[in-house]
């Protein structure tokens, strides 16, 4: 099985990815 | 039956077809209700930018695979978009929910997030059907297995000029948003993750040189931190 390690934090999301308020 | 390779590709391909609507060509009502809350609607754009793509990507697909595959090109350009829409929705679900605001109209109006995020989707589309020609290892197969190489990350980027850093920037959360992605095509976009942090980010011209300027120019008038090992 694999399991894909998630980074991101709960309040992170594409929207801070992409300089985005 | 034994789940063979070319089984398993099959129920990829079939899994991914059948998961997305056919109309899923057009933005969903919930989508456009997305871009019409933006403060710019970022509609136009978004659909001049999908037939500018779509017609650098059919070409660059028949170069590495043949000419007469052009058409199987355009194919998975719009089990792409289908895919890039529905990825779409549902990440602008989770921000809404995660930052209770509903007009995205930077993010909407950003070309680098939907050139990423169509890249991503692609990248998945063609992974799923390359794993027959990656698995098969040639059995009657032989032009497939060489387009499989041909097309394999990062074929993508070039096709699109992205740079691998911001398409690094999309991956995760893309997983995260389409929860039906098999545990193949979730390593494979580790791998691609793997490949872009341990080399093609770092190579001449990424934006991440600029990016790493910029944050050593802001910390400058901070207290230094102790290096990290």
């Amino acid at each position: 099985s694999h399991d894909y390690h998630f980074g991101l934090e709960e309040h992170e999301g594409i929207s801070e990815l992409f300089d985005c308020d | 039956p034994p789940q063979t390779p070319i089984r398993a590709a099959m129920n990829s391909i079939k899994l991914l077809r059948g998961d997305l609507p056919s109309s899923g060509d057009q933005p969903s009502s919930k989508l456009t209700t997305y871009f019409k809350n933006c403060t710019v609607d970022p509609s136009q754009g978004i659909q001049k930018r999908l037939e500018m793509l779509g017609q650098v990507f059919s070409p660059k697909f028949g170069e590495a695979v043949g000419p007469h595959c052009i058409a199987y090109g355009r194919e998975r350009f719009n089990l792409g978009v289908r895919l890039y829409y529905k990825v779409m929705e549902s990440m602008l679900e989770s921000e809404e929910k995660r930052l209770s605001v509903q007009n995205f109209s930077k993010l909407l109006n950003d070309s680098t997030f939907h050139t990423s995020l169509l890249a991503c989707a692609l990248e998945v589309v063609m992974a799923t059907y390359e794993e027959s020609s990656f698995k098969n290892g040639g059995g009657g197969h032989g032009e497939g297995e060489q387009a499989g190489r041909d097309l394999c990350f990062p074929w993508i980027l070039n096709v699109f000029d992205l740079s691998a850093f911001d398409f690094y920037k999309v991956i995760e959360s893309f997983i995260k948003a389409e929860p039906t992605l098999s545990k193949e095509i979730i390593k494979h976009l580790e791998t691609c993750e793997n490949l872009i942090m341990e080399k093609i980010a770092w190579r001449t011209g990424s934006p991440l040189f600029e990016l790493l300027k910029r944050e050593q120019e802001a910390g400058a008038t901070e207290q230094a931190e102790t290096p990290a090992s």
